[in-house]
């Protein structure tokens, strides 16, 4: 899944 | 990390610090929005408030608190020193910007990832970053003239946004997984309104005029 949710950005 | 992630960040951190030596070296705020500077220190107070809660890396933790403290000491500056707050052009900085809040917030409420109070924040955060470059580049435009710096800052900004982008579209081809389409969407409403910006930089560069934005 692409869109997994992950928030490793700023 | 990548390298257009890692650029991405740095562009970031270097339009904040253009923006903090203009104050420094000039002690003067001409030409900066204190609305857009209070959107993005409301943009960092809203967005992590993950902070202690979710460790991603040191590097993503010790961002956070740059930011954070950056947007809060432009916001003070261009509201209590002495002499910088003096330069703000209170006329000029027009836009609307409690609706633009507002609207945000609604749309934060309805378009979310989870109903909790961090979820729900961190969309406002992200729907707010898109729009809190607004009432900077009206300020621009109602002045006419912009000075080197403060072009400089509005150019690095739209880096940082424009290499996001690129960030995500290696992602895209080197990880299976990646991100969050609310942040997606916003990123690239976000960076095409720095388009007309990057257009007229563009041109006054080309040539070799002061930056002028129509009006």
């Amino acid at each position: 899944k692409l869109f997994d949710g992950t928030k490793d950005e700023l | 990390m990548n390298i257009f992630r890692f650029a991405g960040d740095m562009t970031h951190l270097i339009s904040i610090l253009i923006l903090l030596l203009k104050i420094y070296a000039t002690k003067s705020c001409a030409g900066i929005s204190l609305k857009t500077q209070e959107l993005y220190a409301l943009v960092f107070l809203t967005r992590y408030l993950d902070l202690f809660t979710d460790y991603v890396s040191l590097y993503n933790t010790v961002m956070k608190i740059v930011f954070i403290a950056s947007s809060l000491a432009i916001v003070w500056c261009m509201r209590r020193h002495p002499l910088v707050r003096r330069s703000y052009d209170k006329d000029l900085d027009t836009f609307r910007h409690q609706y633009v809040v507002l609207a945000c917030f609604v749309l934060a409420l309805l378009l979310n990832e989870k109903f909790t109070i961090q979820e729900v924040f961190w969309a406002f955060s992200i729907y707010l970053e898109a729009v809190a470059i607004l009432p900077q580049l009206v300020l621009l435009q109602r002045s006419g003239n912009v000075d080197n710096l403060t072009g400089q800052y509005v150019l690095f900004l739209g880096a940082y946004r424009g290499l996001y982008i690129i960030n995500w579209i290696y992602r895209y081809f080197t990880e299976d997984h990646f991100t969050r389409w609310i942040a997606c969407v916003s990123g690239l409403v976000q960076t095409g309104l720095y388009a007309d910006f990057f257009y007229y930089y563009y041109l006054s560069w080309k040539t070799n005029t002061k930056l002028k934005l129509p009006a």
